[in-house]
């Protein structure tokens, strides 16, 4: 079929991928079990297929169940929210067709136009989202105390954070180690 | 508040809060979650007097006990004082509220996550009215031990025996070899009394497969092992050194008949197997897991963004154009490319663990009524899922990290603790070659069989078929 470039086409591009990639492991297993090997072996020689072939089925099914869940979600929120909502799932989806680019052309009528199409649709989707970065992980609601973490706490005092933990280090409780003493002062004076 | 990170929130689009309740389900969901943090942050478990980071192993663990047993012990007054469910506090235990106050995991996790469980899903009626009550109390302490030293994921391989001697109606456990030691379960090692252990079953002088045993590790009183239990600690690993990792043999240890686990296979007093509907359902534990898995996931993955994200709206570096300031680092798009694909992730996965939960009850439903038709789609499903949401996590992680430059490398950032957490989850419960290769016979049999009416995860595979051969 045709390449469609939207949301649902690059979806049914991806069942396209892995339906093409698990018929070929079909056929490589046969092929070689016509040759004489064993089906055991035949898996073995085929493995890293398939391998590939589950991951390209688990992409599509979390593409349709991401899309498709998504789309019920976001019925009942406000505008905004599902604006968002949708860029994100758009930015998902586009991102993985981008990252499978090497398959879809192989299974799929995707074109040089489309993946152009699909870099610029995007990068245009990562300045829309931008000024929402803080906003979308701020809704995770993840306490302080769950974070633990200097440089990710509410206040973003990341810095002062930082210099805090540091201090907690036991080589910091005193101005000179004993190591210095035990160690390094007899041989930066010539003694060993 | 930082007035960058303040300038940021303020330029927001939407209502924060209204997503926050959508991820929660509902605004009530997210006052229960807030109230329930409340009271758990209010009696200051999680304050470590030095930081955990610089203890020894052995500290390490102590403390991590310590912590484990003050949060059962304010998990119980809490449920006796509002007269909550288990499951409610179940929650303290696990995902993000059990690792802010356990940072490298719990040696009790397997005791909630595995043993309990598996309680529920393999014992009988009986067996359960003994077991699960003692067990919820703490009375006991489980983990759960099917992987050996030689074996991983192919269970049929597992060494340990199970010989059923009818003279003294007991099982005689044996460890014939060192691959045959049991190797990882989580609290094996010096917290559990108590395990279930799968080991292949002989009776009447033939094989039966694997099958679970609940088998006593430790007296209750001492703590000593049991005679003929060899029991110890793994040692240090990449991360969750809290979750005190063990490995198991057994010299000819006894235990009585009725501590085999006989919800779906028996062996009665005389020897005689009674075989299970289908063999399939010993799969039931690791399917339950690997389900929570995907939700576990989801939670380090939105962790580690919201660490990444508000330090790259703190954080400056660089010029963007000639003549101005250092600008966010959030302004460049490469960093927006690492940062908002997490964002998305997260919301992918916690959508599809959803779907997939839901998935999950509705077979287990139709199992309890005899119908095992969508089995094997649920175990296909469970296993892919489990290792592109593990793997895809821990780079996330990793790319969050490397987002952060020198200052996520510090352990401080919990980028580098939150990494061992997640990658860990690409082996236990089933390393992902072995996933995916398992979730690929699946396809391999819905391909060729994709004459008939296929699943609905699988249809497209027939649809594509009916549409080669025209």
């Amino acid at each position: 079929p045709p390449w469609d470039n939207s949301l649902q086409g690059i979806i049914s591009g991806f069942h396209t991928l892995a339906a093409g990639k698990i018929g070929l492991c079909v056929s490589q297993i046969e092929k070689r079990q016509a040759s004489g090997m064993s089906y055991e072996d035949a898996w073995n020689m085929t493995s890293v297929q398939l391998t590939a072939a589950s991951e390209a089925h688990c992409r599509a099914i979390i593409l349709s169940s991401y899309y498709t869940e998504t789309e019920k979600m976001s019925r009942g929120v406000s505008a905004p929210l599902r604006l968002v909502l949708t860029q994100l799932v758009e930015l998902y989806v586009v991102y993985w067709a981008l990252q499978c680019l090497g398959d879809l052309l192989r299974f799929t009528s995707i074109s040089e136009r489309n993946i152009e199409e699909l870099q610029n649709w995007y990068e245009d989707l990562l300045v829309k989202l931008r000024p929402n970065a803080v906003g979308l992980v701020d809704a995770f609601d993840i306490r302080d105390e769950i974070l633990r973490s200097a440089l990710g706490a509410y206040d973003g005092r990341a810095y002062e954070r930082l210099m805090e933990e540091a201090m907690k280090s036991p080589l910091n409780k005193e101005p000179v180690n004993e190591s210095f003493h035990k160690y390094l002062k007899p041989f930066m004076q010539g003694k060993l | 508040v930082n007035p960058d990170l303040q300038k940021e929130r303020d330029n927001c689009t939407f209502n924060v809060t209204e997503l926050t309740n959508l991820i929660d389900g509902g605004p009530q969901k997210t006052e229960e979650r807030k109230k329930r943090e409340e009271m758990v942050f209010k009696e200051g478990i999680h304050i470590d007097e030095v930081p955990s980071d610089y203890l020894s192993h052995k500290e390490k663990y102590e403390l991590a006990v310590k912590k484990a047993c003050m949060l059962f012990k304010m998990m119980r007054r809490l449920q006796e004082e509002e007269n909550a469910g288990m499951e409610n506090y179940m929650a303290l235990l696990g995902g993000n509220l059990g690792s802010a106050i356990l940072g490298d995991g719990s040696p009790l996790t397997l005791h909630y996550v595995m043993f309990i469980p598996t309680l529920m899903g393999q014992a009988t009626v009986e067996q359960q009215a003994y077991w699960i009550g003692r067990a919820f109390n703490l009375s006991i302490i489980g983990t759960y031990a099917q992987t050996e030293l030689g074996h991983g994921t192919f269970i049929r391989g597992l060494e340990t025996t199970a010989t059923y001697d009818a003279a003294t109606k007991q099982f005689v456990l044996h460890s014939p070899t060192l691959t045959a030691y049991k190797w990882w379960p989580g609290g094996l090692a010096h917290t559990a009394n108590y395990c279930v252990v799968m080991a292949q079953l002989y009776t009447q002088g033939k094989c039966h497969g694997i099958h679970p045993f609940i088998v006593q590790l430790r007296d209750e009183e001492t703590h000593m092992p049991l005679p003929g239990i060899k029991v110890g600690e793994i040692g240090a690993k990449l991360g969750m050194n809290g979750t005190n990792n063990g490995f198991l043999g057994f010299d000819n240890v006894r235990i009585p008949r009725e501590h085999m686990l006989m919800k779906n296979s028996k062996v009665l007093e005389d020897g005689t197997y009674v075989n299970a509907p289908s063999s399939k359902l010993t799969y039931g534990t690791m399917m339950f897991v690997r389900v929570m898995l995907v939700h576990d996931v989801c939670n380090y993955m939105a962790k580690a963004v919201t660490i990444a994200t508000r330090y790259s709206a703190v954080r400056r570096q660089s010029q963007l154009r000639p003549n101005e300031p250092e600008p966010q680092i959030l302004e460049y798009v490469t960093q927006q490319h690492k940062l908002l694909i997490g964002i998305s992730s997260v919301h992918a996965f916690r959508l599809c663990a959803a779907w997939l939960w839901d998935m999950y009850n509705n077979v287990t439903a139709e199992l309890e009524t005899g119908d095992l038709e969508r089995l094997p789609e649920l175990h296909a499903l469970s296993c892919c899922l489990k290792a592109i949401t593990t793997s895809d996590a821990a780079a996330c992680v990793e790319r969050c990290r490397l987002s952060c430059g020198g200052h996520g490398y510090m352990l401080s950032s919990n980028l580098p603790l939150t990494y061992g957490l997640v990658t860990a989850a690409c082996t236990y419960e089933g390393e992902n070659t072995v996933m995916l290769l398992q979730t690929a016979r699946y396809l391999v049999k819905a391909w060729r069989t994709a004459a008939h009416a296929l699943p609905p995860t699988v249809s497209y595979v027939g649809l594509a078929r009916t549409g080669r051969r025209s």
